[in-house]
């Protein structure tokens, strides 16, 4: 792994005589290769090792007895500073509206329903909103998932997102409901008329949470969609599905570098249980392979 | 942008960005800035576009057996577009007036065999299928003999979600192609991974397992009508020479075409 690597690399170096600012170049790229194929964006990549390099040299790695395993401290240590604490759930009106939105095939109504389930557990009374009126069997699925757990779901008319997501209010207000988890269809962040009702959604519930959900096999081009997202709406939160795959999950130093906001959630699999808070340590370590 | 110039240090800086960007991986963006360096080209990016066409130009037609009925198998991890591409994939066939039948060999995930329902519908395609819960093998086994004693031309079977990484569920894939073996010995003729094109470096991972224990015959590249350039399949040609047969372009059962690799390299390096 990238240990192994690193630790080769400075031997070499030193067996060369002097450590030397030109040739702990080598060690940055060494660091920029793993990162790139752990599939962190080349621009956050690019400026991630930079600021490595200057605290390396700013703490005289070269000076070290042991400069692999003070350099490699020092990417770990920026890896997991830059991954963020983890962030509850804030929700602070009643009810407080959670709204999911990411990209199609993301994740978004098994996470609606793995969060209701958790606030379930804490002893909060969720209710799950179908707003997905495009993909087909979507109002289904949610239906389904929310008998699995004993969380009701308001489906509306099923053929317009606006009309259900007014209704539900309406159905939520003096219900008793304290937290309600909005599924949106998913959408590409460059569908202007989608990304708009997403908009007008938000407008009306003023949720307390917006969610992305990101694939943890996102490649470069999340940079792209969790920016614009992010701009568009200003989401509160991330949720990174499908972490029980083998993917390195670079896309999550991704997002957190270009929005700055936090990791609410992680998927770990395919059941309701799946689901857990986010360790920034644990997924530093899956980063660096 | 893109004008006349040799491969100077500059212009590899850029041209390493740009196919780093479009998910084409270290080591295969290694081995095409080795290649321009061979060639000593005038025009670096002109040559850019002929190294990247010539590792994606394979044969992609689909291996089309003499005998009915043309079995497909749809694999991949969750959330690619399977079910989708199997709507779009039967109205492709519909339209040159072949008979289609769908395998709902999806029997786990809520809603599944709903969803796929509503795509035969819309493609005209018979559906067949059993309850949630089902043995996959069973309705794959199905849905092929359902062909063959009707006299169907093509079976599409849509499976679940599964990540590479889990063996039980690769081992059920591998027993779906065996139980359909019994019927039909060179079936599935067809076994497309469905990949999103939003796919990391994963995707290379995914390709050389699925490859592996079920013997993926092509791929399809989905959501290219996103921003996400699909890099990885250059990455996927070049390592593992897997075939791309189709690209998904949107969520309509019109949404499929097939792989152009001059078209697909354009919109890259666009
Ligand atoms: N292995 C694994 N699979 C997951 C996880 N989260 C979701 N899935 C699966 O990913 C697939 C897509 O999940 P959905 O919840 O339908 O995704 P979505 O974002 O609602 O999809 P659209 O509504 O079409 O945009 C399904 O097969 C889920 O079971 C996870 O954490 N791990
Ligand atoms: N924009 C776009 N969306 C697509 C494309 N293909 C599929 N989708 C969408 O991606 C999401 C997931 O598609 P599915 O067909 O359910 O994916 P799947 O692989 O069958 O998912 P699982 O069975 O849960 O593993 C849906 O919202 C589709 O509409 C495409 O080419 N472009
Ligand atoms: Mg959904
Ligand atoms: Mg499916």
């Amino acid at each position: 792994g990238l240990r192994e690597k690193l630790s080769n690399a400075f031997r070499v170096l030193s067996g060369k005589g002097k450590i030397t600012e030109k040739n702990i170049e080598e060690a940055v790229q060494i660091v920029k290769t793993s990162l790139l194929a752990a599939d962190v964006s080349y621009k956050v990549v690019k400026e991630f090792v930079e600021n490595v390099k200057k605290r390396a040299l700013g703490e005289e790695v070269l000076k070290s007895l042991t400069p692999d395993q003070m350099f490699i401290k020092i990417v770990r240590d920026e890896l997991v500073r830059l991954l963020g604490e983890r962030e509850p759930l804030k929700l602070v009106h009643n009810p407080s509206y959670v709204m999911m939105v990411g990209l199609q095939g993301t994740g978004k109504t098994t996470s609606a329903a793995k969060i209701a389930n958790y606030l379930k557990k804490q002893g909060k009374r969720p209710i799950l909103v179908a707003a997905d009126t495009y993909r087909p069997a979507a109002i289904d699925q949610l239906e389904v998932l929310g008998r699995k757990i004993g969380v009701p779901v308001i489906t509306g008319d099923r053929r317009n997102a606006i009309k259900i997501v007014q209704d539900a209010m309406r159905q939520v207000k003096d219900s008793g409901y304290d937290v309600v988890i909005l599924d949106t269809a998913g959408r590409l962040h460059v569908d202007e008329e989608m990304m708009q009702e997403l908009e007008e959604i938000k407008k009306m519930i003023r949720p307390d949470e917006i969610l992305l959900t990101v694939d943890a096999m996102a490649g470069q081009d999340a940079v792209n969609s969790a920016r614009t997202f992010n701009e568009r709406l200003e989401v509160t939160g991330f949720v990174v599905t499908k972490l029980d795959g083998d993917s390195r999950g670079g896309v999550i130093l991704t997002i957190r570098y270009i929005t700055g906001k936090p990791v609410k959630f992680v998927g770990v699999g395919e059941k309701v249980d799946d689901f857990d808070e986010f360790y920034p340590d644990r997924i530093a370590n899956r980063i660096l392979g | 942008i893109l004008k006349s110039r040799r491969l100077d240090e500059d212009t590899k800086a850029e041209i390493e960005e740009l196919l780093i960007s479009a998910d084409v991986g270290v080591e295969a963006t290694e081995y095409i800035i080795k290649k321009l360096e061979e060639k000593k080209s005038e025009d670096a990016f002109g040559t850019l576009k002929e190294v990247l066409i010539e590792i994606l130009s394979k044969p992609n037609g689909l291996n089309i057996p003499v005998e009915k009925p043309f079995v497909i198998s749809m694999v991949g991890v969750n959330g690619s577009g399977k079910t989708t591409t199997c709507g779009k994939l039967a109205a492709m066939f519909r339209e040159e007036g072949k008979q289609v039948v769908i395998g709902a060999c999806d029997t786990f995930r809520a809603a599944a065999i709903d969803q796929l329902k509503v795509w035969a519908e819309r493609a005209g395609a018979t559906f067949i299928s059993h309850m949630e819960g089902a043995d996959a093998a069973a309705v794959a086994f199905d849905a092929v003999n359902h062909a063959i004693s009707k006299s169907k031309d093509v079976v599409i079977l849509d499976t679940a979600g599964r990540l590479h990484n889990k063996r039980h569920l690769m081992e059920e894939l591998a027993k779906i192609n065996r139980v359909i073996k019994k019927v039909l010995p060179n079936a599935p003729h067809e076994v497309l991974l469905v990949i999103d094109a939003v796919t990391g470096q994963n995707g290379l991972q995914q390709a050389k397992t699925f490859r592996e224990i079920v013997g993926v015959t092509g791929i399809v590249l989905t959501k290219l009508d996103g921003t996400a350039k699909g890099g990885i399949a250059i990455a996927i040609a070049k390592e593992l020479g897997i075939p791309i047969k189709f690209v998904g372009v949107g969520e309509g059962l019109e949404d499929l075409k097939p792989f152009n690799p001059h078209d697909f390299v354009e919109a890259l390096l666009a």
